[in-house]
């Protein structure tokens, strides 16, 4: 555990504590992309199977089973108790063009042919593009709330500090993740462009909204 | 070590 391993968890947590407080609060996950939001739900079911086969810390198992648990804590809330709210016209993007490709590239690039191995791949493939019905939702809706905003920056801050854990653990314990470092680097990217937005403008105060 | 660190990062 370092430094950058620690904010991205707690990074991590924050964003998935600040979207179901906002739905919460507000009673409407209007602007939120529900298609992300199972993505992330398969996510983190695919990778922490593990916690049935291996301990390693007090920190790790709650951290899985709290990532998890709000997951699917947010899924309901979009899809079936503020399911009223749910903007499904503007989420429109077709989750099997990420799923199907990332499923055949996980089944051939992966660090063994098992199932658990090949599952834990898929769940790293999947969740570097699982963002972007969420941003394409916002590409359509041309604007998002702030407190979505701070949510996607936390979501992508999370990323980006992984990768700096990564380059520690490289050089000061000599491992590294080839799969794990592309596709982290890949989800980082996807969020540059948000990243931008956020910085120019959700930081000055104004609402973050695109040029028609 | 790669088995390991699978489980160990979130």
């Amino acid at each position: 555990m370092n430094v950058f391993r620690l904010t991205g968890d707690l990074s991590h947590l924050a964003a998935i504590i600040i979207l179901l407080l906002k739905i919460w609060k507000s009673r409407s996950c209007a602007g939120i992309s529900g298609k992300s939001q199972i993505l992330f739900a398969i996510v983190f079911t695919t990778r922490y199977l593990d916690l049935l086969t291996s301990f390693i810390s007090l920190y790790n198992t709650s951290m899985k089973l709290i990532y998890v648990g709000c997951a699917y804590a947010t899924v309901y809330l979009i899809y079936v108790k503020f399911r009223a709210t749910y903007d499904g016209n503007h989420d429109s993007f077709r989750v099997e063009f990420l799923i199907v490709p990332v499923g055949g590239l996980a089944v051939l690039i992966n660090h063994s042919f098992a199932p658990l191995e090949i599952l834990w791949t898929f769940s790293i493939y999947l969740e570097s593009v699982a963002i972007l019905p969420q941003l394409f939702m916002i590409s359509k809706t041309g604007e998002a709330e702030t407190i979505t905003t701070h949510y996607l920056f936390c979501l992508g801050l999370y990323r980006a500090l992984y990768l700096f854990n990564w380059v520690w653990r490289f050089y000061f314990e000599g491992f590294f993740d080839m799969i794990a470092i592309v596709a982290g680097l890949v989800q980082t990217v996807l969020y540059c462009d948000f990243f931008y937005l956020y910085v120019t403008k959700v930081l000055k105060g104004k609402k973050l909204s695109l040029p028609a | 070590a790669i088995g390991q660190t699978r489980h160990d990062e979130l």
